[in-house]
């Protein structure tokens, strides 16, 4: 996150907004709620106030224009510049202009107002521009996704480090700098060579097994033909591939290069083909054989013969008790399987064929 | 227009001047009136390089069709760095 020159930020929390005009792409209403829910995403974190004027100067006046527009910097009609905003300040200070060339949205169609107007307010309060590509604050527009936004990590260290934390307690946004919430779902990890993926919706955390802290990136960044929110990982030492799955469909990378002809479907492995997804996936190096896990059962691959071995499916219950009856992700390292199931994560000993311990999902990011 | 050019793509004026117009918005490149030298952290291959490092491109100073290509993406209008 980056702030402009000399830190500028408002003196004050409780600050005033107006929007002075509409597009015609939306309906009043869908505006009015797209910039509040826009004000809601800086307000959560923080201990700011924004309320709504309708007459008067507001601290932010939000307007939508074309081309020039009164301020010396002239939009370019449709696509290219979106929008700008100025930082905390008098006069301009803090407004919020919308290029009217553009085609507005309340969803994925054209460019949506919501996640524009939020990225604008945060210039209103103080941000830069960052150079995370997952940051809100990134200067290039992304959509992601109609629902559930929650502001990314980068974005509120830099808010509160102009403005402090939020005054309500256990905030949700919270979660995602593995501070002390205690969930954190991890949808399916694997061992690359020299780091552990943790791989959850859109993002995934590198860990380096010589450092502390995780490395947050987005999934696209490094892999855009690739979905989000990948079922379950696994890494094939034999090969050298690493193998993702997402319903039906089954993706190797060799490095950061998805291997040709891929993705394939799952039932090309051996799999019934009704099988519809798999929950997770580990390569015990020891036995050559990679097991997958998919509700209450789970099969077990021998990667050198490349076949399903016979026998299989079983019960998870009956091979691994104790650890619940599925499992969200699971990665082996020194002989132990580290199954994730919800908020717990089961240590299990290859060797004695038992539990030795239960941690947090978290605990591998110091929570 | 003295964009330093990096491969083989053959771009068009309109491409250096979309180019030159970009790193003038978000980069804070300032004009040059014609003939007189610029101070070297104001010249074209500076400003790529500024823009390359902030995006995490490779960073050569030369326009390349990568940079060019995100270049062209939708975008906010507040410049990346500068004043």
């Amino acid at each position: 996150y980056n702030f402009f020159p000399r830190k500028l930020k408002w003196s004050k929390m409780n600050l005033t907004y107006r929007i002075m005009n509409y597009t015609s792409d939306l309906r009043r209403n869908e505006v009015d709620r797209a910039f509040k829910k826009a004000f809601k995403v800086w307000s959560d974190v923080t201990p700011l106030n924004f309320t709504r004027i309708r007459s008067g100067v507001a601290d932010i006046m939000i307007s939508f224009g074309t081309k020039e527009h009164g301020d010396f910097y002239p939009f370019d009609g449709p696509s290219g510049l979106l929008a700008h905003a100025f930082p905390p300040g008098p006069d301009y200070g803090g407004d919020a202009h919308f290029d009217d060339d553009e085609v507005w949205s309340d969803d994925s169609k054209g460019y949506n107002l919501f996640l524009v107007a939020a990225h604008e307010f945060g210039h209103s309060l103080g941000l830069e521009h960052s150079r995370d590509p997952g940051a809100l604050m990134f200067p290039i527009y992304t959509y992601t996704g109609k629902t559930g936004f929650v502001l990314p990590d980068d974005d509120v260290q830099g808010i509160q480090e102009l403005y402090g934390k939020s005054i309500t307690i256990n905030s949700p946004l919270t979660c995602f700098n593995y501070s002390t919430s205690k969930i954190l779902l991890f949808y399916a990890v694997t061992r690359n060579i020299k780091y552990v993926f943790f791989l959850s919706t859109r993002f995934f955390w590198r860990l380096h097994p010589q450092m502390v802290e995780a490395e947050l990136v987005l999934l696209k960044s490094f892999w855009p033909e690739l979905p989000n929110k990948i079922d379950a990982a696994y890494e094939n030492p034999i090969k050298d591939l690493v193998f993702m799955f997402k319903g039906k469909k089954v993706w190797a990378l060799n490095g950061y290069d998805i291997v040709e002809d891929f993705p394939k479907k799952i039932y090309e492995m051996g799999f019934p083909k009704e099988m519809k997804r798999i929950d997770a996936a580990v390569h015990v190096k020891d036995t050559g054989k990679t097991l997958f896990f998919t509700g209450n059962k789970y099969w077990s691959y021998d990667e050198e013969a490349e076949v399903m071995e016979a026998g299989y499916p079983r019960l998870i219950e009956e091979e691994f008790t104790g650890i619940g009856d599925k499992v969200d992700a699971v990665y082996e390292r020194n002989g132990y399987l580290y199954f994730f199931n919800g908020p717990l994560q089961f240590e299990y000993s290859i060797w004695s064929q038992r539990i030795v311990r239960v941690l947090h999902t978290n605990s591998l990011f110091w929570c | 227009i003295p964009i330093p050019l990096e491969d083989s793509h053959e771009f068009t004026e309109k491409d250096l001047q979309f180019a030159e117009r970009y790193l003038r918005t978000h980069y804070d490149l300032r004009p040059n009136p014609a003939g007189i030298m610029r101070k070297s952290g104001n010249t074209v291959a500076a400003k790529l390089r500024e823009m390359q490092a902030f995006f995490g491109l490779e960073v050569t100073g030369k326009l390349d069709e990568e940079t060019y290509e995100l270049m062209q993406k939708p975008r906010c209008g507040v410049p990346d760095v500068g004043e």
